[in-house]
């Protein structure tokens, strides 16, 4: 306590803060309406995925790697979008997705092997409850459906099985929402008889095909959308767990975003637990923002992501010396689904040298994975670590949360929670 | 390109208006 008195851009806290309980606690978020849904780590004891299979969690090994992937594959995706002569090239080969050796290095998309937070929504007539991740990077929601024609993953929930809801039915190929899948999914669709199919592909070469669909989503009692457009998947591969599926908020047209933009006018927010023993929450629509505060987004170079600009960042309260300019060349997305920030190389050592020294009283500890500064933390229950602030354009200051500042690698270690891309130009 | 994080956002109100242009962070919000 006194030290934190003196150095007021300190927090002080529990090592064992950084870990999460064994038991489940709720949120008590302030911003519930009808349309919020609750938002719980895959791998936590609030997730019934893992209640009943605690042997099937991750090691956080496994977790980063997946994690690599996926940034990786974003930044792959983001270089593709913006070759137009790859995408005539992709979108020429009509059956690409049907043979999926031919599929897998044309389209970059989004590893999902660390996209651990999921909602709960209702699908179908009679509802039939789904556990899907949610994701801000990608656009297409899909589930797996019966019959599983090829191949579907043991998932939590009974398997959606379009013949015995009263509302479902299948989108046509010369639909014009069959087009629309081009741009949610990166391929192009094909047709089964008449019927519409979408193939979506992520960057750990999950995947996931069926035919398009429309049924009844319903977000809760009295939020129910007619008619949304989803993929109903008979031949799903990948770490999903043993999700659903996936929800995705991307700005693409056919995002749950941009279907229910009459009822919700393309807002949403949600707020992530500090551990994965307690919940978050997502909600459609404006509710009380409270105080939050606002940067623009930035200009896009990709149909999916939400850029946004970083314009500076301070380590204990002292603004680390990064040139605007770094920031703007890369350019930055924020994503639900990606766990460790990423950072131009230049940025982040910088940051990770300044961290480093303010920590200078706790010895270091070996890297983990993807991440380099680490520390050793035996013999002390609690520390006091450096505040972090990110300055977002428009002068938008955050001050992060110390679990969005430091993860525990086991009881005694614990590491700055960035990583640098490997070029300032990613 | 950059990516900021999921484990950065803990704890904060992310508010995606779309049709506003803009984007929110709030403290507190969980």
């Amino acid at each position: 306590g006194k030290a934190n008195s003196q150095l007021p851009h300190l927090h002080t806290l529990q090592i064992s803060s950084l870990l999460p309980a064994s038991v489940c606690s709720h949120s008590t978020g302030s911003s519930k309406t009808q349309s919020t849904l609750k938002v719980f780590h895959r791998h936590g004891p609030c997730s019934k995925h893992t209640r009943q299979n605690p042997t099937t969690k991750p090691l956080l090994a496994d977790l980063l790697s997946y994690d690599q992937s996926r940034a990786k594959s974003i930044q792959a995706r983001l270089n593709f979008n913006s070759n137009t002569d790859n995408i005539k090239t992709t979108t020429l080969n009509k059956n690409k997705f049907i043979d999926r050796k031919a599929n897998l290095p044309v389209q970059p998309g989004i590893s999902l092997g660390s996209g651990n937070y999921l909602v709960t929504i209702g699908l179908g007539t009679p509802t039939k409850t789904l556990s899907l991740i949610f994701d801000t990077g990608s656009d297409l929601t899909w589930t797996q459906c019966e019959p599983c024609a090829r191949s579907c993953y043991t998932q939590k929930d009974p398997i959606f099985n379009p013949a015995s809801s009263s509302s479902y039915s299948n989108i046509s190929c010369s639909s014009s929402q069959c087009s629309q899948l081009t741009s949610a999914t990166g391929n192009d669709p094909a047709c089964s008889s008449t019927t519409c199919v979408y193939g979506i592909q992520y960057g750990d070469q999950s995947f996931s095909k069926g035919f398009f669909s429309k049924d009844k989503l319903t977000i809760s009692p009295t939020d129910v959308f007619p008619g949304f457009l989803f993929g109903c998947g008979q031949d799903n591969q990948g770490l999903f767990g043993r999700t659903s599926g996936l929800l995705g908020l991307g700005r693409d047209p056919l995002s749950v975003v941009s279907q229910t933009a009459a009822k919700y006018g393309r807002y949403f927010s949600y707020c992530l637990p500090s551990t994965s023993s307690s919940t978050g929450h997502l909600t459609f629509g404006k509710s009380s923002a409270g105080n939050a505060k606002f940067t623009p987004f930035a200009s896009s170079q990709g149909a999916s992501f939400y850029f946004i600009e970083i314009t500076s960042i301070y380590i204990g309260g002292r603004q680390l010396s990064i040139s605007e300019t770094i920031f703007k060349n890369s350019g930055t997305i924020i994503d639900s689904g990606t766990v460790i920030t990423r950072l131009p190389p230049t940025a982040y050592s910088t940051m990770s040298a300044a961290f480093k020294q303010l920590m200078k009283k706790y010895p270091s500890a070996p890297a983990y994975s993807i991440l380099d500064t680490c520390f050793d933390f035996s013999g002390y229950t609690s520390v006091s670590i450096p505040t972090v602030t990110f300055e977002f354009g428009g002068g938008v200051k955050v001050d992060l949360h110390p679990n969005g500042i430091l993860v525990a690698i086991g009881k005694t270690q614990a590491c700055l929670a960035f990583a640098g891309n490997g070029d300032d130009t990613d | 390109v950059g990516i900021f994080g999921n484990t950065q956002q803990k704890t904060l109100e992310v508010v995606y208006d779309v049709a506003g242009g803009k984007l929110g962070f709030g403290a507190g919000g969980c």
